[in-house]
C-alpha cells in the first residue's frame, strides 16, 4: 500500500500499475546488468 | 492577545521529501494522463467524457487541454468527491454509498446509506437539525409566508422579516445597519463592485476565497495581492501604492480598500486584525472583513474575530459573513455604517439580479440568532459556542499529539491535517469512510501542489464519544497510509 | 513551480533520465549524456513554449489560454528564482555533456542547437513573441 500511495499508483487502474512496474523492473535490471558489465 | 494568539498559529513546514514525492506523482499521473489520451486520440480507447457534435467551425466549450487534469487526475478518484447525503448535513449524516464499475467515469447507488460522523461540512454550533426551535419556524414561516416571493428587492420590495432579521443582525454585530442576501458567495461577488470601482485599489490576501477575488475583479479596480496574513508585506504594498499612485498616470489611488478573511478556511488561520487596524487608520484605507468562518464560530460571545481580538466593530468599515456555516442556513450580509448600507441597498447587483431571501431560510436564521443572543431564555447558545471551543481545542490537541502535521490556529474549528500526496486524497477518504467517518480532503487546484489536505470541520454537535471516535479512526487510517509527517515531538507545542 | 521540493524534483527528474538511458547496455556514456541533453531541452521547449492555457479549469476567465506555461510563471514577472533556475539548467547541462564527451565535434553542434532552443524563449524579449 506504502508503494502504491507513494507512488501514486494508487489512482491508476490496474493495467497501468502492471505497465509501471514492468518498466520500473526493467530499467532496475538492465541498470544492475550494465553495471555489473561495467564494473 | 496578539502575541498570544499569534504563537497559537502554526505552519509545519512540508517535509523536502514528502515534497519531492508528492511532484514526482504528478508527473507520473502526467506522463500516464498523456499516455490516455494519445490511446483515445488514436482510438484504441473509446473516449467517455462529454463530447461536441459541433460542426468543425464551433467554437469548443472547452479547450480539451484545459480538461486534462479533470480527464486524467480528478475523475480517478473523484468518487471521494461530491458525495451525496441522504440526510440533513448535522452532527452525523448518511452517506449514499456509490459504485463504480468503470473506473468512476460512472456511478451507480448502491441503495445502502453509510451512517458517518459529519466531520465535513460546515455546522460550527450545531444548529444544522431537521428538529428543534430553528426548524419548527422555519416550517411555521412557510405556511405564513410561502417558499420565495419569486422576485428581487428592487422589484417587489422587501419582506418584513427581512427588517427583523437585518436590525437583529445589526444588533448582533454591534454595527449601525446590516442588509442580507440570499447567497453567501454573491454577497461578495455581487457588492464589492458597488463598494470599488475604477480607480481605487483593492489590496487582497492572497489566499482569499473565489468570491472576494471575482468581486474584485469585477469592480474594475486594481487588485493586489499580498502574502497570506503578512502584515509587513501589506504594509509594503500600502507604502508603495500611496507613494506611487496609479501605474502610468501616477495619480492618487481615490480610496484603498484592504480584504481580508476572518478565518481562512483552507488554513485554518485567523487574520491578525489588531495589526491590520493600526494599518488602516495609519494610512487611511478602508477595511472589509469576510467573517464566513468566523461569526458564530469565533470568539466568547460567537461574534467573530471582532470578538476574539476584542477589537471596535467601528474600526472595520465592512463586516461582511455568511448564515451558511453556524447558523444552518443559507445567505450572507453586509454591515457597518449606515450610510454605506444604504448606499449597498440601491447599488447592489444583488437587488436587481437575484430573488429575495426566502422566509424559511430567514426564519431559520432569526430563531439560531435569538439562541445565541439569549433571546429564548435559555442560555443554549452560550452553551454551544463554550461546547465548540472545547471540541475544537480538544480534537486538535489529540491530532498534533498524534504526529500529525495541523495547520492554522488552535482555536479555528476548521482543523486541516497535511496529507501531501495526491493518491492519499482519496486513501484517507475511502478508509475514513469505512470507519464511519465523512471527512473532505482537498487537493489541487484547491491547494498549493504539494499541500493536500484533509480538512476537519467540528461543531458543537459533536459528543466526545463522536470526537473520540473519529481520532480512533484517523489514528488507524494515520498508520495504514503513513501520515504522521510532524518531526516535532509530541506533545510538540501546546501550551 | 515555487512550492517546496519542485526544483529538487526537477533535478531528481533531470537524472533519472540519464539513469535510464545509461542502464541501456549499448549506450556509452559520452551518448547518454547528449541524449539527456537533448531530451530535456526539447521536452523543455514543448512544455514550456508550446503549450499555452493550463491542464486545469482556471477561474480567471480563460486569460490563461493566450500565454504558454513559461509565460505564466510568477504572473509574467521576469528574472524570479524559478525562471533563472529553469534557465540555468539546461545550460548546466550543456556544460555537463560537453565535458563528458570530451568536446567531440559532432556531440557539440548537437548539445549547442538543443541548449538555444532551451535557452533563447527563455529571454525577456522574447515575452509573447509567437
Amino acid at each position: 500500500l506504502q508503494y502504491l500511495l507513494n507512488t501514486a499508483l494508487y489512482m491508476l487502474e490496474p493495467w497501468e500499475r502492471l505497465l509501471f512496474s514492468t518498466l520500473l523492473i526493467g530499467i532496475l535490471s538492465t541498470a544492475i546488468y550494465s553495471a555489473f558489465v561495467f564494473l | 492577545g496578539l502575541a498570544h494568539s499569534d504563537s497559537l498559529e502554526d505552519f509545519e513546514e512540508t517535509p523536502t521529501w514528502a515534497a519531492v514525492i508528492t511532484v514526482l506523482g504528478y508527473a507520473l499521473l502526467t506522463a500516464l494522463g498523456w499516455l490516455r489520451d494519445f490511446l483515445r486520440n488514436i482510438g484504441l480507447e473509446d473516449k467517455k467524457t462529454a463530447q461536441e457534435p459541433n460542426p468543425k467551425d464551433f467554437v469548443p466549450l472547452y479547450q480539451s487541454y484545459e480538461c486534462f487534469y479533470t480527464r486524467n487526475l480528478y475523475t480517478r478518484i473523484r468518487d471521494v468527491f461530491n458525495q451525496p447525503i441522504a440526510s440533513v448535513a448535522g452532527a452525523t449524516v448518511q452517506v449514499m454509498e456509490r459504485l463504480s464499475t468503470d473506473f468512476n467515469w460512472t456511478f451507480k447507488f448502491s441503495g445502502k446509506k453509510l451512517p458517518s460522523i459529519n466531520l465535513g461540512s460546515y455546522n460550527y454550533l450545531g444548529f444544522a437539525e431537521n428538529y428543534g426551535p430553528c426548524s419548527d419556524q422555519a416550517t411555521k414561516s412557510i405556511e405564513k409566508y410561502g417558499i420565495s416571493s419569486c422576485s428581487t428587492r428592487h422589484e417587489l420590495g422587501t419582506q418584513h422579516y427581512m427588517k427583523d432579521l437585518e436590525s437583529l443582525m445589526s444588533e448582533y454585530l454591534n454595527v449601525e445597519d446590516c442588509i442580507t442576501f440570499g447567497m453567501g458567495f454573491a454577497t461578495n461577488a455581487l457588492n464589492i463592485p458597488a463598494l470599488a470601482g475604477k480607480g481605487d485599489l483593492i489590496l487582497s490576501d492572497k489566499l482569499n476565497h473565489t468570491s472576494l477575488i471575482l468581486g474584485a475583479r469585477l469592480s474594475g479596480a486594481a487588485v493586489y495581492t499580498f502574502n497570506h496574513n503578512d502584515i509587513q508585506d501589506l504594509e509594503k504594498r500600502l507604502r508603495n501604492a500611496i507613494i506611487h499612485g496609479q501605474p502610468r498616470t501616477c495619480r492618487p489611488w481615490k480610496k484603498i480598500l484592504i480584504i481580508v478573511e476572518g478565518v481562512y478556511s483552507m488554513e485554518g488561520s485567523l487574520c491578525s486584525l489588531p495589526k491590520i487596524i493600526e494599518l488602516k487608520k495609519k494610512y487611511k484605507a478602508y477595511l472589509y472583513v469576510d467573517e464566513a468562518h468566523s461569526i458564530g464560530a469565533i470568539g466568547s460571545r460567537g461574534r467573530g474575530v471582532v470578538d476574539y481580538w476584542n477589537v471596535d466593530p467601528n474600526d472595520i468599515d465592512i463586516h461582511m459573513g455568511t448564515f451558511t456555516k453556524s447558523f444552518g442556513s443559507a445567505g450572507g450580509y453586509i454591515a457597518g455604517k449606515k450610510s454605506i448600507i444604504d448606499h449597498i441597498r440601491i447599488y447592489t447587483h444583488s437587488g436587481c439580479y437575484s430573488t429575495s431571501m426566502s422566509a424559511p431560510i430567514v426564519f431559520q436564521i432569526i430563531s439560531a440568532l435569538s439562541i445565541i443572543m439569549g433571546r429564548d431564555g435559555t442560555n443554549d447558545g452560550q452553551k454551544r459556542i463554550q461546547q465548540l471551543a472545547c471540541n475544537v481545542r480538544y480534537f486538535r490537541r489529540q491530532l498534533v499529539d498524534m504526529g500529525f502535521i495541523v495547520y492554522g490556529n488552535d482555536n479555528s474549528p476548521v482543523v486541516p491535517v497535511m496529507i501531501f500526496m495526491p493518491a492519499k486524497i482519496a486513501a484517507v477518504n475511502r478508509e475514513m469512510l469505512k470507519r464511519g467517518c465523512a471527512v473532505v480532503t482537498v487537493g489541487f487546484p484547491a491547494t498549493l501542489l504539494t499541500e493536500s489536505r484533509v480538512r476537519f470541520c467540528i461543531s458543537a454537535g459533536h459528543t466526545k464519544e463522536m470526537l473520540d471516535h473519529a481520532l480512533k479512526a484517523m489514528d488507524e487510517v494515520g498508520d495504514l497510509v503513513a501520515l504522521r509527517y510532524s518531526k516535532r515531538n509530541s506533545p510538540r507545542r501546546w501550551h | 513551480l515555487n512550492s517546496r521540493g519542485v526544483w529538487l524534483t526537477y533535478i531528481i527528474l533531470v537524472f533519472v533520465l540519464h539513469f535510464i538511458l545509461l542502464s541501456i547496455p549499448t549506450i556509452t556514456t559520452p551518448v547518454a549524456w547528449t541524449l539527456t541533453t537533448t531530451i530535456h531541452n526539447v521536452c523543455s521547449f514543448y512544455l514550456f513554449h508550446l503549450i499555452k492555457g493550463a491542464p486545469w479549469e482556471t477561474s480567471d476567465q480563460g486569460l490563461a489560454r493566450r500565454f504558454t506555461f513559461w509565460e505564466q510563471i510568477d504572473n509574467g514577472v521576469q528574472w524570479t528564482g524559478t525562471r533563472k533556475f529553469l534557465q540555468i539548467v539546461p545550460i548546466v547541462l550543456f556544460f555537463i555533456a560537453s565535458f563528458y564527451t570530451k568536446y567531440d565535434k559532432t556531440h557539440f553542434m548537437i548539445n549547442m542547437v538543443t541548449m538555444l532552443l532551451a535557452v533563447i524563449p527563455k529571454f525577456p524579449i522574447f515575452f509573447g513573441v509567437r
